[in-house]
């Protein structure tokens, strides 16, 4: 799976991903990556998000919608939702990652999984590529 | 308004025991693509919509990483490709699921949202939207790589009956 958000200089939030789901899938199994609410979601109003894990726990917490509600909702800071929602899937038996970006400030990641690939960049500053 | 992207390649068991050094670098390599096709448009003051569009599409090439070329392959071995993509001003988004030949998924995603009838479209019908909308058919064969048949393989051959639950493969 693979995953972008961004904010441009107007302000505006936009999120897109892409998936060939898991491998062995059967009976059109499909996960949370082409579900809007769970693996994508975009509001200007709050958060842009791109997830990667076991789908079905992603779906079943609904994390997109879910990290946009606690930002957007209980005002909570883009790590404390994303943090907390990440962890609602763990309690569920799920793991895996999420990409965040909000109304200000530089994107946010999180991952309960060992690794994650990613990167973020902001205007004027260096590129940050990470797996670990 | 200071601009930012960020992307993800996946999450799962990424450990300095299970990638090889090319592995590493090549996700790297993958991953700075796609942030720079990315940038390359916020800089231009472009908007985040196509920002996230182009950098998925990077990633969507290339074969390192589970969508578009390089996707896993189904029980059966065979492709089946989702994406999404959603516009925060509107909150419009268009997705797709269970697609085959469409060069681009979310390519085909942001013209399901562009067209505006229906957020979600499946299967080989949505195909065919995506050759009514103009969009490339990938070649042949272009989405499967020796790799993902290997770990295809493997997994059938350890008994198959589960699918990848522990997202061993990506």
């Amino acid at each position: 799976t693979v995953g972008a958000v961004a904010r441009d200089a107007a302000g505006h939030l936009a999120a897109a991903t892409s998936t060939g789901g898991v491998t062995g899938k059967r009976w059109g199994r499909i996960g949370d990556s082409p579900v809007i609410g769970a693996g994508t979601w975009a509001d200007d109003r709050s958060v842009a998000v791109s997830c990667t894990g076991s789908g079905e726990y992603f779906l079943r917490v609904g994390v997109g919608h879910e990290i946009d509600a606690r930002v957007r909702l209980a005002g909570a800071t883009l790590a404390a939702a994303t943090d907390a929602v990440l962890a609602e899937v763990e309690a569920l038996g799920g793991t895996g990652g999420a990409i965040v970006v909000g109304r200000e400030g530089p994107a946010h990641w999180a991952f309960t999984t060992p690794g994650m690939n990613r990167g973020m960049v902001s205007a004027g500053g260096a590129a940050v590529v990470a797996i670990y | 308004m200071n601009w930012t992207i960020a992307v993800h390649g996946g999450a799962g068991r990424l450990t300095r025991d299970t990638l090889t050094p090319e592995q590493d670098a090549g996700a790297r390599a993958g991953l700075a693509a796609a942030i720079d096709a990315g940038a390359a448009i916020l800089a231009r003051d472009g908007s985040a919509l196509d920002a996230v569009e182009a950098a998925v599409r990077v990633l969507e090439d290339d074969p390192r990483f589970n969508a578009g070329r390089g996707a896993v392959l189904t029980h059966a071995g065979a492709i089946e490709l989702d994406a999404a993509i959603m516009d925060g001003r509107d909150r419009s988004a268009g997705a797709v699921t269970g697609v085959t030949r469409t060069r681009s998924p979310v390519a085909l995603a942001r013209a399901v949202m562009a067209d505006g009838r229906h957020v979600f479209l499946a299967g080989a019908a949505a195909d065919v939207f995506a050759d009514d909308q103009g969009l490339d058919r990938a070649a042949p064969g272009w989405f499967e790589t020796d790799e993902r048949r290997r770990q295809h393989a493997e997994l059938i051959a350890g008994g198959g009956d589960g699918f990848d639950v522990d997202m061993k493969y990506g």
